[in-house]
């Protein structure tokens, strides 16, 4: 119970994990959880990702609300519900739209009519959907692709819709004729 | 001192240890259609 | 079988939550479908209904595809547990016995999976399903239930708020590391949850403090069990790791948990856990600057908050309690020996400390006097003048004094690192603790030669908390440093000092 037991402490010995014991500098922990000097309001633990550093390489959906009055305030832009409910009435609309607007409606209204009828339109202007990458693509008019011997795929320039940039880019590619639709 | 069976299970639990992905919001309705992380489209990608 | 039929009618929900917003009207009505054609109308069925459902859930994590969505199922069915809970018409008494009813499904099917799959056993679906939980309801609660539409339901539901989260606590609790290691990664994660630990640290009235409480010492309990002298598993320190970063935390946010529940946690602190104690014990509120050690004293102005004690102490003092509180009253010297005589433990009890193994003395018990006189000085000190608590002969100094002069060594270490445990922010605990120290340390009227040992063991105590890598409580750096001034060079000189040359060098050097 006397000084003597703290020497074994003092001089790392195994006895005593010293991580636990003398303990670790902590400022790295503190700035992983963005505790500063200056930061004395910040609540870290509302947008606690996990306990230790090495799980919490994304960031999580702190608690937030909107309220219901900010949702629908009518006449602003992108607020109102759209909702593609007539075939009918939609259909002709389709065939005026532009192509990047066609590229909106097909990924921003997933498993609805919409996108049917977008997917439709597109194909009639010569774009192909890629299933693996999840893209749009059509062929480059300046360049002829060439065929490969099993005829199951072709290697050409092609021009894509990018939906993370929202630009088409130019690509020489090999396109498999079964990841088209 | 440390048995078997409570060792065996922590380290499993180590190994299977949630992160912020497990602990994010759930999003059921709103799955989205691009690709899960904002890289280049070229990049190479398991079917 | 019906087990099937139950796993087809969940498969639907699963797919319908795919399709639709939570608050769209569809998701009630195939709920109250549920009901009316007899899936879950009764008790039993929806036992059987919830165990089908999270098997099901449990099995499609494990076979997608890890790189996508594992998670749909388990999600699904956080939201029908959800919706379950507030769309029946429930009175407070119903709601809590139903969502009990709920999670203890769940942990039936999560304790079986636990105990027979040993080494396929995943925690991640129930981690998921409990995180999920937190999330929903927390998007359900927001400004006091406003999505719901009608007032009662609004009422009801705001008035068991507070027990989601004590019923959460009390499951979290029965699924602490020590019951299940395999889950505890993922326990510790959900005490930490973001939708979970600050909705407890700022709970209305501090209702949630009591079981967060218990959580944080079933953690540090775990700690303890498995932190041993020249072997710790590499799991066990990043458990430490974790609890570390979560303490820190709760220091930020909330500091006012630790500083006004240290009694209790600091005594659950494994005793080789230096910087952890000390992280608890250097909470200092809000509103108060970090004052520096270096150039600031013990005064009776800038000491004089009384600080709370969330736990009363004294409801520990067992058969003690009465002799305390009368020897507090009115000292005498047949209290003090009944007193000094009651702190024994029956049994042995094993504890990795620096420097020892064991324990013949009731650890627990010391912590809980030593807490209770510091308690009564706050109180005392309110009420009368300081010069009747900050003087040799108040019974809170005798008692103390009484209780080192009748004890072996083992005695005097445990209440003197008690008594150390009361040095921390500015304070009255903190300025009656360090006159306390200081007369012990210099006082001359201890019994056959005792004084060198007393004054050994304060010193280790301090010192201890000060060797190790920062925070160091305020008071215990001012303490030491008073001592030092105090002794002066003949600090240096004590036999006990000049025999470590590692501690002649500290102490010379400061």
């Amino acid at each position: 119970y006397g000084l003597k037991d703290l020497v074994p402490v003092l001089r790392h010995e195994p006895t005593y994990d010293s991580n636990m014991t003398l303990g670790i500098d902590l400022n790295s922990l503190l700035n992983s959880l963005d505790i500063t000097k200056d930061t004395k309001s910040h609540h870290c633990l509302d947008a606690f990702e996990s306990p230790w550093v090495e799980t919490s390489r994304s960031e999580v959906q702190p608690t937030f609300y909107i309220p219901e009055s900010f949702r629908n305030i009518k006449g602003m832009l992108g607020t109102a519900q759209v909702e593609f409910t007539s075939v009918n009435r939609d259909q002709p609309r389709i065939s005026l739209l532009q192509d990047e607007t066609l590229f909106y409606l097909f990924y921003k209204h997933p498993g609805s009519v919409i996108q049917e009828l977008t997917y439709l339109e597109l194909r009639k202007r010569n774009w192909r959907y890629h299933k693996t990458l999840k893209v749009w693509l059509t062929k480059d008019p300046m360049m002829e692709p060439v065929v490969a011997r099993d005829s199951m795929s072709e290697r050409g320039s092609y021009v894509f819709f990018d939906p993370q940039r929202w630009e088409k880019c130019q690509r020489d590619f090999v396109l498999h004729y079964n990841a088209i639709m | 001192e440390i048995d078997e069976f409570t060792l065996k299970h922590l380290e499993s639990s180590l190994l299977n240890c949630p992160d912020s992905l497990d602990a994010d919001t759930p999003r059921l309705f709103e799955n989205p259609l691009s690709l899960p992380h904002p890289t280049s489209i070229f990049f190479p990608h398991e079917p | 079988t019906k087990t099937e039929r139950y796993y087809l009618v969940f498969t639907e929900w699963v797919k319908l939550q795919q399709r639709v917003k939570p608050d769209n009207p569809v998701n009630i009505v195939f709920i109250r479908q549920l009901f009316e054609k007899g899936v879950i109308d009764k008790k039993e069925k929806i036992i059987e209904f919830i165990k089908a459902a999270l098997e099901l859930s449990v099995n499609s994590f494990k076979q997608s595809d890890p790189t996508g969505e594992v998670f749909t199922s388990i999600d699904a069915l956080s939201r029908l547990i959800t919706s379950l809970l507030v769309i029946q018409e429930f009175d407070i008494e119903e709601r809590k016995e139903y969502f009990n009813l709920l999670l203890s499904v769940v942990t039936l099917v999560f304790a079986k999976d636990h105990q027979t799959n040993v080494t396929s056993f995943n925690e991640r679906p129930y981690f998921r399903l409990y995180s999920s939980l937190l999330t929903d309801w927390d998007k359900l609660r927001d400004h006091h239930f406003i999505r719901v539409s009608d007032s009662a339901v609004r009422k009801s539901l705001t008035e068991f708020d507070p027990y989601f989260f004590d019923i959460f606590a009390s499951f979290l609790h029965s699924y602490q590391p020590i019951a299940f290691p395999g889950f505890s990664f993922a326990w510790i994660t959900l005490v930490s949850h973001r939708m979970f630990l600050p909705k407890i640290l700022r709970s209305k009235e501090l209702r949630g403090w009591d079981k967060l409480v218990l959580l944080l010492i079933d953690l540090m309990k775990f700690l303890s069990q498995y932190i041993k002298k020249g072997n710790v598993p590499d799991s066990i320190s990043v458990i430490y790791k974790g609890a570390l970063r979560i303490f820190l935390g709760i220091a930020n946010d909330v500091p006012e948990f630790l500083i006004q529940n240290h009694y209790k946690l600091v005594k659950n602190v494994p005793p080789t856990c230096i910087q952890l104690r000390n992280i608890i014990l250097s909470a200092i509120p809000k509103k108060m600057l970090v004052p520096d050690p270096f150039v600031l004293q013990i005064t009776e102005e800038n000491c004089s908050d009384i600080p709370e004690v969330f736990y009363d102490p004294s409801q520990d003092l067992k058969s003690l309690k009465k002799p305390i509180i009368n020897y507090l009253r009115i000292p005498s010297s047949s209290l003090l020996r009944t007193i000094s005589g009651g702190i024994f433990r029956t049994e042995l009890e094993y504890e990795n400390g620096i420097g020892y193994d064991e324990n013949n003395v009731d650890v627990n018990l010391i912590h809980a006097i030593v807490t209770h006189v510091a308690v009564e000085v706050g109180l005392e000190v309110s009420k009368a003048s300081k010069n009747a608590v900050f003087n040799v002969k108040s019974s809170y100094y005798t008692l103390l004094f009484g209780l080192l002069s009748d004890g072996n060594d083992e005695v005097k270490f445990h209440v003197i690192q008690a008594m150390v445990n009361q040095l921390r922010y500015p304070n009255v605990h903190t300025h009656w603790f360090n006159f306390a120290l200081k007369l012990m340390f210099l006082a001359e009227d201890w019994p056959d030669d005792q004084l060198p040992i007393v004054q050994e063991i304060i010193l280790r105590s301090l010192l201890e908390r000060i060797i190790v890598n920062k925070p160091h409580p305020w008071s215990v750096v001012v303490t030491f440093m008073d001592l030092l001034k105090l002794e002066g060079t003949d600090m240096i000189d004590k036999p006990f000092i000049t025999d470590i040359p590692e501690i002649h060098a500290i102490i010379e050097n400061l």
